[in-house]
């Protein structure tokens, strides 16, 4: 019932955060009970919805199977948008990880029980720009993986990566099942040759996995998370507002027909 | 008689990789002799400076003892600035360091060759975006640390981690000579509160360590990856190509007095 989706690209800096913590707030403006899960020690997604890094409060006691995921739960300011937060210290994770059995299933087993309530529509996993264990560990755990994508050079050389890493998780058997959720293009500014490229690019190789709405670059959305709002509280008139309440929508049509 | 210089900051996005190809390329400008590693998986550095990522052609080998560091090194279109490349496949080394012995220091160990020979007045060591073994490697074989910085609060966010780090190499005993070289300002669009209210607190937490140069958001600088050129060739005339070259005057000067 619930849908896991991992935020992932390796690639720095290319609006993965931003994507997550305002598409699930638009989400849960549209009625769909939504959960977001910070994986990244940075905790941006955490300060992005507000809160304040909290030693102890983090998936890490849950991959080691020492504490309950759903314990670590909480209520947003937005209605319908929980979270669980990160903290710093989950760096450390990454190599506690790589020496236990099973490493890379350590978060899907401890998300069960938040799938088994099944109390989510939408389950969003906000990755480090990283390819180590706790993204592979959010990758092995999700349905699928929405990339956001920003329209630069560096980040159109990354996307090649993206289809070799979900053949290599089936590979592994560590999830035959991930799709690719979409491709999120971020940052757009119409007036650049540059931007116009990336895109004409990433649609000819992902085609209809690249959704329609585009996400402008709006200094609005980069200053809302040092107020810790979502950009439809922030500022809901921004131009960054209407395009996450636009791919909101379009995300639901598209998960529709399905 | 070699500095090695690391540019890290977990934050993604934040120009390390645009910092180093174009500070090292000012600097072989100004005849010093300098040697850019690439030890970032994604490979950035690499076609930044117009090269193909080839399997074998990286660190890899050397952090794992089976090939040496100096027969990796490779003369770039630019006078005096040399590279050691980076590929995808690095990402593997993460894992395989973490069950050797010693393997926090295995790219110092293999680094030493370079140094004895002493054929280069800079060495700069690009970073991913992480604190995984890669760079934590990076960071214990460098005498300092040049932190770009992005003027965005996520970014700002990140600043607190870097003392705690170099605090943390030092009690580990990783590395209890590493210095902050200093923070570079970069994406710094003068007509936003946001970035002049980040500066405004760097400089407040950081004072003397930041750069006067800032490196102004210029469409050029994020163009010239594109063409596998430095600023300094693409477009020498840019806002861009002038604000890496007072950068490294600046970094020379201080370097000087130092
Ligand atoms: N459309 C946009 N317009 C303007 N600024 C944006 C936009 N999207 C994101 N930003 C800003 O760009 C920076 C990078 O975005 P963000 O932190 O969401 O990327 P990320 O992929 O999560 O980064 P990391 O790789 O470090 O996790 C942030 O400071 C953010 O506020
Ligand atoms: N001053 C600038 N003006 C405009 N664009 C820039 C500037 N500096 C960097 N960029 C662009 O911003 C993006 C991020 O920069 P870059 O890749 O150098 O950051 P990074 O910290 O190395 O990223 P990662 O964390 O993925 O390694 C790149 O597409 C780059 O071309
Ligand atoms: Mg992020
Ligand atoms: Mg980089």
């Amino acid at each position: 019932r619930s849908r896991v989706i991992a935020l992932a690209n390796q690639k720095g800096g290319v609006g993965k955060t931003t994507t997550a913590v305002n598409l699930a707030a638009c989400l849960a403006g549209l009625s769909s009970r939504t959960l977001l899960i910070d994986i990244d020690p940075q905790a941006n997604a955490t300060s992005g919805l507000g809160f304040k890094k909290e030693h102890g409060r983090s998936v890490y006691g849950a991959l080691l199977g020492t504490t309950s995921l759903p314990d670590l739960i909480q209520p947003t300011s937005i209605d319908g948008l929980d979270l669980i937060p990160s903290e710093i210290d989950l760096a450390g994770a990454e190599v506690d990880i790589a020496r236990t059995e099973n490493y890379l299933h350590r978060f899907q087993h401890a998300l069960k029980p938040v799938l088994d309530e099944g109390r989510y529509e939408f389950i969003f996993v906000d990755c480090p720009p990283s390819l180590g264990m706790l993204t592979m560990n959010g990758l092995a755990a999700a349905h699928s993986m929405l990339v956001p994508l920003q329209c630069e050079y560096y980040a159109l050389e990354g996307l090649s990566v993206i289809n070799r890493l979900i053949a290599q998780l089936s590979d592994a058997n560590a999830n035959v099942d991930l799709e690719l959720e979409g491709v999120v293009i971020t940052m757009y500014d119409s007036r650049t040759n540059l931007a116009q490229q990336v895109v004409a690019e990433v649609r000819q190789h992902f085609g209809e996995k690249v959704y329609d709405t585009m996400i402008p670059r709006n200094i609005r959305l980069s200053e809302a998370p040092s107020h810790g709002q979502p950009i439809v509280m922030y500022d809901s008139g921004s131009t960054g507002a209407h395009a996450y309440r636009e791919l909101a929508s379009e995300f639901i049509l598209r998960r529709g027909t399905a």
